[in-house]
Formats: C-alpha cells, structure tokens, sequence
C-alpha cells in the first residue's frame, strides 16, 4: 500500500475536494483505496456521507487505545473505505504534543497496519496548518499531493510547504512530492493563468499537466455526500478529476 | 480600544481579506486601525505591501521578549497601522502552549498596551485552526467576527466556531460574537441562496447585512499589496467592503 498524504497550510485550496475525488475516481478505475480523514473538521466524513460512524477517528489509534484496523468503515462505493473523523481528533493533537515521539507517532501506529492492509492506496486529508497532526501525516507518508488553488496568497504559501516538506524528510527520507495540483482554475481570469504560469515555471516537473476547474457542482455535491462522479458524472469536475487520477496512475507506475 | 478577533477554523473563507479590507475602509472613514496579522502564513503582511518589516512580529512580545509597542509598524495609508506576521511566530504556538498561562498569553500581553493605545480598532487575522493563537485571540477579544463563505463545509463549520466562543466565555466573559459576515456570494448559484437562508434563519440577528460578492478583483487586489479600495475603488468589492465597515460601526455605536 502507498500512503499519500494531501497537505497544504493554506486553508480553503481543495484539499478535501481532491483527497475525496481522486479516491472515489481511483476506485471507480479498480483500485482499493483508503481515504483517512485526518481533520478534526471531517469534511471528508461528511463529503462521503458518513454522518455518524460511532465516533470512528485516528484518535484512539495514535493515544494507543484501538488498532487501525478497528476504525475503518465501508463507503457505500466499491473498493473505497474511510476511516473517518471525529471531534476528538482535535484532542489528539494536545495527547501527542506531549509524546515523545510525537513527530512520528502516526507513523508508528501506521507501521504494523501498512504491510498487510488490503488496499493499494491509502490518501490521508490533512487540516489547514502546521500542526502536529499534519506533520505526523508527512512523516509518515511515501508522497505528498499539494493541491493549489489559483490564487495570489495560495502561490505565496507555496515556498512554505515545499520548506515543511524539505525539514521533514530529516525523519523520513522516503518523502517525496507527489505532485502538485491545480485547483479551481476559472479561465475567464488572468490571476488563475499568472499562477499557473508562475507554477508551471518553477516546479515543471513537479505540477500535474491535469487542472481541476472552479465549478459550483463541486462545491454542491459535498451537500449531497456524493463524491463529484455520483453527482454530476459527465460534468467538467468529474472530467477533471478522472483525467488526475489517469495521471495519478501513469506517475505511479512509472515510478 | 476595542478589539476584534476575525476568526473561523474553516480554511480559504475569506479571514484575511476582511481583516485587511474592513481596517481600510474603516480607516478612509476617519477611524486609527491596528490590524494585527497572527497567522505565520502573514497573508494580511502580504495584503498591504509590507514584505520587509525587519521581523516584526507579535512572537517576542508573546514570549515576553518585547513591548508591543515595538512591533507597530505605520502603512501607506493614514490611520492604518500593522503589527505585522514573521515566521517566528509559528514557534509561538509551541511556546505558548507549555505556558501555564497558554490560554490567556495574548490577553496579558495586550493587557497594559489596550489602555493606553492610539487607537480605535484592533483586529486580530487568525490562522484557520483551532490552535493556541485562535484561542489566545478569542481569550483577549471583546468580540468576533466570523467570515463566512457561501459553501456547504463552511456551513456545516459554522457550529464548530460558536461552540468554541462558548467555551472560551469561560476565560472571556467579556466575548460577544459581533458578527457573521457572509463571504464570497454568487448570485448565480443556488448554493450560495441556501447557505444565506440557513444562516439568516438560525442567527437572523447576528448576521451582518451586508453581503461580499465573489469578485476576481479582491483575490487580485493582494498581489498588489492593495486593498480594495485602492486597486479597484469604485467596483463591487470595495462597495460591500465600505458598506460593511458603516454597518460595523452603526452596530458599534449602538452598541
Ligand atoms: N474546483 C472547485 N470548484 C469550485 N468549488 C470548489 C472546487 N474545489 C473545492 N471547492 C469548494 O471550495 C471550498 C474549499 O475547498 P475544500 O474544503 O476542499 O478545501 P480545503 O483545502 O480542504 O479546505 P480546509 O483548508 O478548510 O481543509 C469548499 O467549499 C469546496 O466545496
Ligand atoms: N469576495 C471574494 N471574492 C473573490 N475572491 C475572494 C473573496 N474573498 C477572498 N477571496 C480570495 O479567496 C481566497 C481565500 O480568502 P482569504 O485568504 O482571505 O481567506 P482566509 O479565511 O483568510 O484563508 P486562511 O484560512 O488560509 O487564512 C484568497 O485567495 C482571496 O484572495
Ligand atoms: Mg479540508
Ligand atoms: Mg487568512
């Protein structure tokens, strides 16, 4: 199983959006998938449909209370499983700031279940920060997916989590940039085009040829706790997030 | 002086650019602003042009290292003045929270400066998180204003915050909750008619008027290091922004 952490300190850039679109797409093409929501906020709970799961979440996990494996649920789509959030999660980032280890505690809790877990992804929706849970999230990921929306103090952020992510490799060496992901481009503006110019210029290599368009569907379908696939499957955000995971899976297996 | 945080855990919702627009606009009406950037991602530094400010932050007055005073720092424009982010001051979070006092920092800190200090408002730019410096900014706060974006996460986010200004009235009597402010409207799109309605029928005295439109000339305006009453003063923008900073003060002064 890889695990690929969606990370980005800039609030409101289409984390959650793009960690829940390109598993349901990854899923939809055959893969198993795990999706973890590791924000206390649990957007990708809701954006699944999962209202009440019985209070499932990462955090008795990480303060050794439960195993892994006891918090993953089922979505009613194919091969796509959560583990969800829960408000408790805010508390584990106090419980772990204490721990010694408190840098690669989720590594550590993940360790045991990543070698027999029966999925070929597993996609971890980080909250908006640099905090402890999003840092335990790098620590213990292969990859990193930055989505990127099109925006000045989006592009401005960009140094920084590309820095984060440098210091973090002093504890995991493995990390590298999976990719970074263009969201809510809206054609009819030049800022979107200076970004992804500014973008496309500095991290060539870097930044998926695949560009997630601004289209109110996609904010809809949350509402609806449909994945963008279910709620408009032939529309412009559905295109877009299929063509990101085909990406997704060329990059992997050319990996 | 009053102080006023801007806050709300939800990422991307427009925080920073009513912090920055509603000081401005304030400001051209004859008010002395401080606004106060204390999210180390220093979007509202960026906002106004102020790149280089020799490190200036709130992070060694936090720490007790220096005087507020010390951190002010004038802007181009009359009245308006900044204490400006740096990165330091995401240590701050750490180190505050290993304070006994971890709380309630910021509040001692601003202690002996309110009294004295030159200035009508003060705002407060806070990081999208529930962390130490949201909290320490609702601890000292008389009031909050919570921008709110038209969207289903922001929403369903909405119970988070005035959860936690409940919670914090227990170190804070004094905090009142002195607004919604609804963020990046689009007449065009249901979603943005429903969010408005929710929100009108459950805090139909709490919500301002006032209405922001989505307009690409506000996510443009930061790139300069303008407001919006600079880069485009007589567009739509910078209307809702002035109508928001007369029906803040008419609430003020009804107060
Ligand atoms: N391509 C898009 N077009 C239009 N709206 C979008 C798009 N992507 C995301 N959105 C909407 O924009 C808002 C922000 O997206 P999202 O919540 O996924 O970002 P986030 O980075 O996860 O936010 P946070 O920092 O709070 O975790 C949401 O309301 C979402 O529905
Ligand atoms: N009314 C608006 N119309 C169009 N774009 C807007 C509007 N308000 C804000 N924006 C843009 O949307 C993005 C998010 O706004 P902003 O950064 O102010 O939110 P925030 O809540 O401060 O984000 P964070 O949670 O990261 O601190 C920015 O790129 C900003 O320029
Ligand atoms: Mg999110
Ligand atoms: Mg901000």
């Amino acid at each position: 199983m890889k695990l690929l952490a969606v990370a980005n300190q800039k609030g409101g850039v289409g984390k959650t959006t793009t960690a829940v679109n390109l598993s349901a797409c990854l899923a939809e093409r055959g893969k198993r998938v795990l999706l973890i929501d590791l924000d206390p906020q649990g957007n990708a709970t809701s954006a699944l449909g999962l209202e009440d799961t019985g209070g499932r979440s990462l955090y008795e996990p990480l303060i050794g209370q439960a195993a892994v494996t006891d918090e993953i649920v089922p979505t009613r789509f194919e091969r796509l499983f959560m583990i969800p959030a829960s408000l408790d999660l805010a508390g584990a980032e106090i419980e772990v700031a204490r721990l010694d280890d408190h840098l690669t505690r989720l590594r550590e809790v993940l360790g045991s279940f990543i070698p027999k877990a029966p999925f070929d992804y597993a996609f971890l929706d980080c909250p908006p920060s640099l905090g402890i849970l999003m840092t335990n999230a790098l620590a213990a990921a292969d990859k990193v997916l930055i989505p990127l929306q099109c925006e000045y103090f989006a592009l401005e952020g960009l140094s920084k989590i590309v820095q984060v992510v440098e210091q973090i490799r002093g504890v995991n060496s493995n990390l590298g940039i999976g990719g970074i992901i263009m969201t809510m481009y809206d054609a009819r503006t030049n800022l979107s085009q200076q970004v992804l110019n500014e973008v496309r210029q500095h991290f060539a290599h870097v930044v998926f040829q695949t560009i997630i368009p601004r289209s109110i569907r996609l904010g809809e379908a949350p509402s609806f706790g449909q994945p963008i696939i279910e709620y408009e499957p032939n529309g412009v955000g559905a295109t877009a997030y299929r063509a990101l995971s085909e990406e997704f899976l060329q990059r992997e297996q050319g990996a």
